[in-house]
């Protein structure tokens, strides 16, 4: 029985769960779904992602990530729901359709697999990646602290200490989850957005992180950040801040947005998911979809942007 | 597995520079194991930060002892894991 209903979208999942559920989906949408490998992390889990096409070649593309962060469950639980969302409404909704008719989506739903295991078996606090650090104890590196843009500068926001939270690494691209991603979209030389979901405290960013000058779009991605905002808070009133990085939290370097936009991807965002309650990016389950939902109208809202305003 | 019994997360509200500074300087002592869920930045956010139980009362106090105003968002972050897990492990039996 290969009906993929039975998976419940609606509480949080073991990586081998969601990596079982990535197949049903292939097999349940294979006219639009298929499912790429683009390497390995550093336990050598592999990097999987979904593309959504419906034909042609090197079409243009747009990038989705979740989950850089192993412990912000709810973007991973979140990512889930939206494959099947993307895939369930082509042919039904009239946007996503003229979209997949003219672009194609990337979307890896697990961006650190080796971390997200490890919040399952060891440590439900763990955010980084599972590196063994030259010369130091502590293990793992804040892989959003590890692209090439503006990498180890003097930020509130990186650390250079191995034993922190948010240490950038040796050097960029020393995490090889993060380098795979690099090498996919360098190579496939056709990505125009390059959206990343983390979470929380609901947040809605664009570049740049490691300095705090506008980027050259500031208006437009400032208009459309605005206007994504205001479609996530249409379902259930959930209020976004937009901005910079640097505006809206701080300095830090390293980060995989800035990177994006400084390698030519102009439509380039990080969500915070909910909450700014009192779980933090503990949210309980019954949110996920929820958050899912609201977020889904968010990406919609700049994925059509991004179908309307070829570059 | 690692548990998390007594450890607390605190919010805080940071006023002006010098509280933030008072943080950051917080951050630095390691021996506390302070693991900042947001970082102390930008005057406009707050600071969550998770405080294992051993370490709770002495960084109360030092944010009493400066004036700095903080309010108690998880109280005790083992009692939302084990809630967390009983939710999945739920989930899997449907």
């Amino acid at each position: 029985e290969r009906s993929s209903n039975t998976f419940n979208y609606g509480t949080y999942h073991t990586l081998e769960e969601i990596y079982t559920e990535l197949d049903h989906l292939v097999a349940e949408y294979s006219s639009i779904v298929s499912k790429l490998q683009i390497g390995q992390s550093y336990e050598k889990r592999p990097l999987y992602v979904l593309k959504f096409s419906t034909g042609g070649s090197n079409r243009p593309a747009i990038w989705l990530d979740a989950g850089i962060h192993s412990r912000e469950w709810v973007t991973q639980a979140s990512a889930i729901w939206i494959a099947r969302k993307i895939a369930s409404d082509y042919g039904k909704d009239p946007s996503i359709t003229s979209l997949l008719n003219r672009m194609d989506i990337f979307l890896l739903t697990v961006s650190n697999p080796d971390g997200y295991v490890f919040t399952h078996t060891t440590n439900r606090m763990w955010r980084k990646t599972r590196s063994k650090n030259q010369g130091s104890l502590c293990i793992g590196v804040d892989p959003n602290r590890n692209w090439d843009a503006g990498f180890g500068g003097r930020s509130p926001g990186a650390s250079s200490k191995p034993c922190s939270e948010s240490y950038h690494g040796p050097k960029a691209n020393s995490e090889v989850e993060v380098k795979s991603v690099v090498n996919f979209i360098k190579n496939h030389g056709n990505i125009r957005a390059f959206l990343t979901l983390h979470s929380y405290s609901q947040l809605l960013m664009y570049p740049y992180g490691y300095k705090c000058t506008k980027p050259a779009d500031y208006a437009e991605l400032d208009a459309v950040g605005r206007s994504a905002a205001n479609s996530i808070r249409s379902l259930y009133g959930t209020t976004f801040r937009v901005g910079t990085i640097c505006n809206v939290i701080y300095q830090a370097s390293g980060g995989s947005i800035d990177w994006s936009y400084d390698n030519g991807i102009k439509y380039s965002f990080a969500f915070e998911l909910r909450d700014t309650g009192r779980y933090g990016f503990l949210l309980p389950s019954n949110q996920i979809i929820p958050t899912a939902e609201e977020t889904w109208l968010g990406l919609k809202t700049i994925m059509e942007h991004v179908r309307d305003n070829s570059y | 597995l690692e548990t998390f019994v007594g450890h607390q997360v605190l919010r805080i509200m940071t006023r002006n520079e010098e509280e933030v500074e008072k943080i950051q300087l917080l951050e630095s002592l390691e021996h506390l194991e302070l693991d900042f869920w947001i970082n102390p930045s930008a005057l406009a956010q707050p600071v969550d930060v998770r405080i294992p139980a051993n370490s709770v009362q002495a960084v109360k106090a030092f944010l009493e002892a400066h004036g700095i105003q903080y309010s108690i968002l998880i109280e005790d972050l083992q009692v939302i894991l084990d809630k967390e897990k009983e939710d999945m492990a739920c989930g899997q039996q449907k």
